[in-house]
């Protein structure tokens, strides 16, 4: 999990406002 | 289509999965087909060419690192949309997303293309293969407009691209799947509404065929991409590690 982090953080947000 | 069993229910279901997909595609397609022909006119100027050309390697590559991550981003919503992707287990969709969303990103690339000036959309203007000359990589380069320009020569329409792209990224073959049956199960289903899809626009029987082949061009551009990047990182690792958005880091393994 820790290796992808930012792609589960994109598939659990219903949108995706995530900085990157 | 004899009348026997349900094929009427089946036509239906097919029919919704088009409306899904073709929606999910259209939501998350980046620009949509009347901005880009709004664009067509704007080709870089000859000194803009060759301001692309003289940045350093490693800032065209950022650049371009930059502009793969966002289109990524929208190939994520692409496939949390699917019916059905988010119920596949999280390693399965990290699998799918990490071989895939590369794949697809080079299928709405023709979206983006003129054949015509062999040109694509690129950072506000429509750039020839000489705007990434400074990258260092002319063959992938090359590679990736001919595999556009061959894309755009069988004139998808929009619904058929979202269903070749749902395609591709359900890819049912890719190494590190857990639940590889369920996987088929979508790719399949995926599979019989792009059939159904071109039927219905009555497009020419080999069709089909023609995009399927397509899927082993797609594995060479990505696998080439890799190498390419695991290349450039071996001459830059600090760039690649500070500079590189994190997204395009977790999915190409930089």
């Amino acid at each position: 999990k820790e290796k992808h982090k930012i792609l589960h953080q994109l598939l659990q947000n219903s949108t995706s406002p995530v900085d990157l | 289509s004899n009348g026997d069993t349900s094929p009427t229910v089946s036509m239906a279901e097919l029919d919704h999965q088009v409306q899904l997909i073709s929606k999910s595609h259209l939501e998350t397609c980046q620009y949509l087909r009347e901005e880009l022909q709004q664009m067509s006119w704007q080709n870089f100027l000859q000194d803009e060419v060759e301001s692309y050309q003289s940045k350093p390697r490693e800032v065209m590559w950022q650049l371009c690192a930059v502009k793969i991550t966002e289109a990524i981003q929208y190939v994520v919503e692409f496939a949390k949309r699917i019916d059905g992707f988010m119920d596949l287990c999280q390693n399965d969709q990290i699998v799918l997303l990490k071989a895939g969303s590369l794949e697809v990103i080079f299928v709405r690339m023709c979206r983006m293309f003129d054949s015509q000036n062999n040109t694509v959309f690129f950072d506000g203007k429509f750039a020839g293969p000489d705007v990434f000359r400074a990258l260092g990589c002319d063959d992938l380069i090359s590679s990736v407009f001919d595999f556009a320009k061959s894309m755009c020569s069988l004139h998808l329409s929009e619904d058929e691209l979202a269903l070749f792209s749902a395609f591709v990224l359900l890819s049912a073959d890719r190494s590190w799947l857990q639940e590889k049956l369920q996987v088929e199960k979508l790719q399949q289903k995926t599979q019989l509404a792009l059939q159904h899809v071109l039927q219905k626009n009555q497009r020419e029987d080999g069709l089909l065929h023609k995009l399927r082949c397509k899927v082993s061009a797609l594995r060479s551009l990505c696998s080439r991409h890799t190498e390419k990047l695991s290349a450039f990182r071996a001459v830059y690792p600090d760039i690649v590690g500070t500079h590189f958005p994190p997204l395009y880091k977790e999915l190409f393994g930089a």
